[in-house]
């Protein structure tokens, strides 16, 4: 009854509830955890020391180069048609403005197609994106590359509506990227109800001027750790399910959504095991990655570290899309993999939550994964998820310790059957 | 051994399933 004692333990029990207590915690106590900040420095020194505190085996630190860039000072103002402080946030690796900032003339577009058609107009502008949400995955592309589409064609800086589903007026950060031989030009994020009302003002043909200022800084790179602890397998100790989280965050609210749920329910998950005195017969591995945010670095440099062992892996779980009600696991693997994982969640049946998606990822675990090595990551109810995803509203308040305690749950149960079972998950 | 020498398991899925279900 192992799967019973899980739920019953995480959901009903002593413990139930627990991962939220444990996150609050953390996220008030440390805020936000920005890769290269003191903050993630703390937060990976508080959680070494919780690990241990726990009881876990083999706690330790695997050291990590990761970028360190800072936002500073920032502030937009529309001078034109009408005067209107707007509020935005710097994306990750923007340069700064220089000192006095930029004032220049607004083109607002509202795809890189639109930007391409009016790019003789776009020399000495601000380009405004006001791209429509279409999902995350597309529309993100414009946060990532708005700034060098915009140099490309002249552009002095560039302001992108944030990567939301919902708005109330909230910028929304995340990482972008320059190109080499491109102009790196400042860029940062502003409102669905900034960039939609320019979008309108430029309908009806109003010049829109506005004064940027940025004090955004890179650093030179600096020292930061993958937090790792274990429960030791009994009989292929050497063999691996690897279950993770990211500890790092943006800078904005407390991070507690992306990814503090995640790195928490990876660690009940251990906690749960080993508190109902079970061992599995080989390693449950737990990770918690450092400066996902900056590009997955932490979970590369890890996989650099450990390839030589790919072939002792038998499953890779990250949870990094909300600790919301799950509805099941996204799987990526052989169909004889995938045919064993639906037996594994039809264990989740006192919880219906037995589904099995496909397309298991996640930035941290996709280098494994495109090496073959079977990967899950946890489905959850995401509706909410991109309300608060990268801005000030990501704080414990979106959290619910009842939908953890589920999601907890079911990410021990799988853990600790794919761990126990008498073989490895097949691969291709 | 967890896996066998050539990667292919010699159990069958039924086998699989059972072992499974006694997790429950």
């Amino acid at each position: 009854d192992v799967a019973k004692a899980i739920i019953n333990l995480a959901v009903y029990g002593k413990y139930q509830n627990r991962s939220y207590e444990r996150l609050g915690l953390l996220v008030d106590t440390v805020g936000p955890r920005l890769s290269g900040s003191k903050n993630l420095e703390k937060a990976i020194q508080i959680m070494y020391q919780n690990l241990q505190q726990d009881g876990l085996e083999n706690v330790h630190l695997e050291q990590v180069r990761i970028p360190h860039w800072e936002r500073g000072e920032e502030s937009a103002v529309m001078l034109e048609p009408r005067i209107h402080k707007m509020a935005i946030l710097g994306l990750g690796s923007s340069i700064g403005t220089p000192p006095g900032g930029i004032t220049a003339e607004v083109l607002v577009v509202a795809s890189f197609d639109e930007l391409q058609r009016r790019a003789s107009e776009a020399r000495g502008k601000i380009i405004v994106y006001n791209q429509p949400y279409t999902g995350y995955e597309k529309t993100v592309q414009y946060r990532v590359q708005g700034a060098v589409e915009a140099a490309k064609v002249g552009a002095v800086a560039s302001l992108i509506q944030s990567v939301a589903s919902f708005s109330i007026y909230s910028p929304h950060t995340g990482i972008q990227k320059y190109q080499d031989g491109v102009p790196k030009i400042p860029t940062a994020c502003i409102t669905v109800e900034d960039a939609e009302m320019m979008s309108r003002m430029a309908s009806r043909g109003n010049k829109i001027v506005i004064h940027l200022e940025m004090g955004a800084k890179t650093y030179p790179d600096t020292d930061s750790f993958n937090t790792v602890a274990e429960i030791t397998g009994s009989m292929y100790p050497e063999e691996v399910v690897l279950v993770s989280g990211h500890l790092d965050s943006w800078d904005v609210g407390q991070g507690a959504l992306d990814d503090g749920g995640g790195a928490f329910i990876s660690w009940e998950a251990l906690s749960l095991v080993k508190d109902l005195g079970l061992r599995p017969k080989r390693t449950l591995r737990l990770v918690l990655w450092t400066a996902e945010e900056q590009g997955g670095i932490g979970a590369s440099q890890y996989y650099e570290l450990h390839k030589a062992n790919i072939s002792k892996y038998s499953l890779v779980m990250e949870a990094d899309s909300g600790t919301f009600l799950p509805t099941g696991l996204q799987f990526t693997g052989s169909d004889k993999a995938r045919a064993i994982m639906k037996e594994v969640m039809n264990l989740l049946q006192p919880l219906n939550v037995t589904k099995v998606f496909s397309n298991g990822e996640g930035t941290d675990i996709n280098f494994w994964i495109q090496a073959g090595v079977p990967g899950a990551s946890l489905r959850d109810d995401l509706y909410k998820y991109f309300f608060f995803h990268h801005s000030h509203g990501d704080t414990m308040t979106v959290m619910d310790p009842k939908q953890m305690n589920v999601a907890a749950a079911v990410w021990a149960v799988v853990a600790y059957v794919v761990a126990d079972m008498d073989e490895m998950l097949p691969r291709s | 051994k967890a896996v066998f020498k050539n990667g292919v398991s010699q159990r069958t899925f039924r086998e699989i399933k059972e072992e499974i279900a006694n997790y429950e």
